[in-house]
């Protein structure tokens, strides 16, 4: 999925997450050069290696129907008034976006840490199927040997999800990008 | 003489002029004392003093002046001193130029002062909504790619609103990372107006064609990839987020995306690992001209133009969003789609609509956390803060013991989300929702974590399958 991620002068806070599910989507590319989506693959439905007692009834593929989505495109603002802190955070890699979501905003409004380090900070992520636990490179060694004294499998992957993120503290408005990603920018109107 | 004297020095210091009362009552001198024409003269002057000091009561400032200018000096000359007195008497009354000049002053001090307070307060609020702004409004922008970090800064620069930023950036993101989004796929945008205190959730994910039968997806093949086609909704999207917070036109913020794909850009290197990483070789022609130019992957760095998305962008600026959804582009797209096996049709295209929705929400240690309602997650991802609210983490806590818990807690909340689907075909999505939400069920759920032992996914609440990809 791809991020959008927009804090303007007009007081308006804007997020965008959109995708075509896998890589090239479906890998059909019209002559207009339209790259067209795989989003079908998102519903569930019975193939060669799932079996019935684990399909999803409310996401079944019906006509119009559109399939369960972990895009979530998050906003938080300060409970009452308007003064405290403002922010927005995107995240791709599937499901896995749900975890690091939860897991930088954690690190924010509980640690009260500054956005640059709670992005930067290792994120980790529980595969249900698998049962393993997902820790991205930035995982302390410590932390994965406490988890495994816990009954946790680890398995350390390079990246488990990128988020980007952008904060407002009064007027002061800051975008910050993930530091695992080499491609993407956050730039602040001064 | 020298004892009446002194008795008359004794009365007027007892009488001093410090108090109004005591000047009230001031004494009378002796009026059968006699002394001529001068006397005469004297005691008239007298009766008139004390004719116009008894008028003076309204003002007793000015009375205690005069009093102690005009009584004191009179008083010594009748001690005795009159003929070398340097005082004379005057027929004009003393009071009525110095004092009603005195009170017009006044008058004209605060006049002045109030029309020049008023004079400042005006020109502060012209300044407030004419002048230049003293306090500078930021803004920020954070994408995928720098050029669409660029765009959007550009169009905050040019006037335009937070969301026209965000369509052209999402647009611009697109063309520069065609493997992870584009106007063939979808998306959700989530918009919050900070003054207001409103949110709308902008939901243009695909739709299943009409035509879809989940047997015919078991059975298909590889070669039938068209079959996984929705119906794409970016476009819609972006048009009804320009239609409610537009300020820029339609044209010129496609014109602005159209730009980047004309004029060329840099391969990232995220697009030249996602080609190198492309394993099925079945791809068409004009993909492989497009991402695999002259057979070789494009390498990060390289420029890369795409002229024919320019063509369309320019096209859907021109003719708006019906461009996309009911003309030449929906045929050649429904065209394409049947080659490689799919079902879409126009009806599929005529039918779909962004829809605008209120996001879900929670609040966590004070904020406010808004998030797609379904068929997107956002349920869970609330279900897992207010899980992890009521564990009270601080600093205090050992870090491993915080991961403990929230490694379990993602367990319990990505469960939640297997469970969610499109409200729209299932009513009991709606009350999920609210269960999830909730913080009492928060609680509830809280209980199965064990702080010093994980337990298996799955557990306490089995999970639906999810597919584990790049969605």
């Amino acid at each position: 999925a791809s991020q959008v991620l927009v804090m303007g002068p007009d007081d308006y806070i804007v997020a965008v997450v959109s995708s075509l599910n896998r890589p090239f989507g479906s890998g059909i590319i019209t002559p207009s050069g339209i790259l067209l989506n795989s989003q079908m693959l998102d519903f569930s439905w019975l193939n060669k290696t799932s079996n019935h007692s684990s399909l999803s009834p409310r996401n079944l593929i019906q006509p119009g129907k559109r399939p369960l989505s972990f895009l979530l495109p998050t906003v938080v603002r300060p409970a009452e008034g308007m003064c405290g802190t403002y922010l927005c955070v995107g995240a791709n890699n599937g499901d896995k976006a749900l975890s690091s979501i939860t897991q930088v905003l954690v690190n924010v409004l509980t640690f009260n840490k500054n956005l640059s380090e709670s992005l930067s900070l290792g994120r980790l992520y529980p595969q249900l199927q698998s049962n393993i636990l997902q820790v991205d490179s930035e995982f302390p060694q410590e932390d994965i040997e406490f988890l495994e004294a816990r009954g946790h499998h680890v398995d350390k992957v390079k990246v488990v999800s990128l988020v980007h993120g952008a904060r407002r503290t009064n007027n002061f408005i800051i975008g910050v990008k993930d530091p695992r990603s080499v491609d993407a920018a956050g730039a602040t109107i001064l | 003489a020298a004892e009446k004297e002194a008795s008359q020095q004794s009365t007027l210091g007892a009488y001093s002029p410090v108090d109004y009362m005591s000047i009230t009552s001031f004494p009378r001198l002796p009026e059968e004392e006699p002394g001529g024409a001068a006397a005469e003269s004297c005691l008239r002057a007298r009766k008139e003093e004390d004719a116009f000091l008894g008028e003076q009561d309204t003002d007793p400032d000015s009375f205690l002046k005069s009093a102690r200018l005009q009584r004191l000096p009179s008083s010594s000359s009748e001690m005795g001193s009159q003929d070398v007195s340097p005082l004379r008497e005057t027929s004009k009354d003393p009071f009525s130029g110095d004092c009603s000049c005195r009170q017009d002053g006044l008058t004209v001090i605060i006049t002045a002062c109030l029309t020049f307070a008023t004079g400042v307060t005006v020109a502060l609020i012209m300044q407030i909504y004419f002048g230049d702004p003293q306090i500078f409004h930021q803004g920020a922008v954070v994408t995928d790619a720098v050029p669409c970090t660029a765009l959007g800064i550009e169009v905050l620069n040019k006037q335009g609103s937070s969301v026209d930023a965000a369509i052209a950036s999402a647009l611009c993101a697109g063309i520069i990372n065609p493997h992870t989004s584009g106007i063939g796929g979808g998306g959700v945008m989530l918009v919050h107006d900070i003054r207001k205190n409103e949110s709308q959730v902008i939901d243009f994910r695909e739709t299943a064609p009409f035509e879809i039968q989940e047997e015919v997806l078991q059975k298909a093949s590889e070669a039938k990839v068209g079959l996984l086609v929705g119906v794409p909704g970016m476009i819609q999207g972006m048009h009804k987020a320009h239609q409610l917070y537009g300020r820029l036109s339609w044209s010129e913020l496609l014109g602005l995306a159209a730009g980047i794909a004309q004029n060329g850009f840099n391969v990232t290197h995220d697009l030249a690992k996602a080609v190198t990483e492309l394993k099925e070789l079945n791809y068409s022609d004009r993909f492989r001209e497009t991402f695999l130019p002259e057979g070789q992957p494009l390498l990060a760095g390289m420029l890369m133009k795409r002229p024919d998305l320019a063509n369309t962008l320019d096209l859907v600026g021109a003719e708006g969003a019906s461009a996309f959804y009911s003309g030449n582009l929906t045929q050649e797209i429904i065209s394409e789609v049947k080659n490689y096996g799919g079902v879409l049709t126009e009806v599929d295209f005529s039918n779909y609509s962004a829809l605008v929705k209120n996001p879900v929400h929670t609040v966590y240690r004070g904020h406010l956390i808004l998030s797609p309602p379904p068929p997107h997650a956002g349920p869970a991802l609330i279900s897992a803060l207010n899980i992890l609210e009521g564990l009270n983490i601080t600093s205090q806590i050992s870090r491993e013991n915080t991961f403990h818990w929230i490694a379990e807690t993602l367990k319990i909340a990505l469960t939640l989300a297997s469970s969610l689907g499109d409200p729209s075909y299932d009513a009991s999505v709606e009350a999920s929702v609210e269960d999830m939400v909730s913080k009492s069920k928060a609680g509830v759920l809280r209980q199965l974590i064990n702080d010093s032992q994980s337990f298996p996914s799955g557990l306490h609440i089995p999970p639906f399958s999810m597919e584990s990809g790049h969605s």
